[in-house]
């Protein structure tokens, strides 16, 4: 474990917690795409299958649980609890045109042609692409929330600290994942323009639509 | 240097 990563995984935690508290205190999901929200779920249930059958540390245990679960609830709350101030209409954006390419090229590219190896890369690269929903509703839509935009300040943050780690970890014990990493510079690039609006226009995020 | 089986990272 290194500064970078507890910063992600920090960062990470608290952009999952911004969403969250921000649909149970408003009790409204308006602006929130669910299905991206589903697509992190989804990536996390791929991710942590190894969830009972490999210990890491206690910390790596319950982060995962805790993603897990807050994921999950997100997804219940836009769905079931405030399902009716979801926003449908512009919650569009064709998932099948992700899922597709990431199940195949998880197929293609990956460390190992077993089970769990290929649904690991299957949520590395569905992690990376995930966001499109909220990013599309957001240019649909033309404006998003401020506290909308932390939310995405800080998912992105996560990532680009994971590749502070990665180059840390490089240089500190020779460890690289290519997979992880090719896909999470990816991930952060889609965030730079969110970043660049985010700096420079603050709060308020008005794309041009 | 691929990384199958043991992932630490979250």
């Amino acid at each position: 474990m290194n500064i970078f990563r507890l910063a992600g995984d920090v960062s990470h935690l608290v952009a999952i917690l911004i969403l969250l508290m921000k649909i149970w205190r408003s009790k409204s999901c308006a602006g929130i795409s669910g299905r991206s929200q589903v697509l992190f779920a989804l990536v996390f249930t791929t991710r942590y299958l190894d969830l009972f059958t490999v210990y890491i540390s206690a910390y790596n245990t319950v982060m995962k649980v805790v993603f897990l679960a807050l994921s999950y609830a997100t997804v219940y709350l836009i769905y079931m609890r405030f399902r009716n101030s979801y926003d449908s209409e512009n919650d569009t954006f064709r998932v099948e045109f992700l899922l597709i390419p990431v199940i195949g090229l998880s197929f293609l590219e990956n460390y190992a042609f077993t089970p769990l190896e290929i649904l690991w890369t299957f949520s590395i690269f569905l992690e990376s692409v995930a966001i499109m929903p909220q990013l599309f509703m957001i240019t649909k839509t033309g404006e998003a929330e401020s506290i909308t935009t932390h939310y995405l300040f800080f998912l992105g943050l996560y990532r680009a600290l994971y590749i502070a780690n990665w180059v840390w970890r490089y240089h500190t014990e020779g460890f690289y994942d290519q997979i992880a990493i090719v896909s999470g510079v990816v991930q952060t690039i889609f965030y730079c323009d969110f970043f660049y609006l985010y700096v420079t226009r603050g709060e308020e995020i008005r794309t041009p639509s | 240097n691929a990384v199958t089986g043991r992932k630490d990272e979250l």
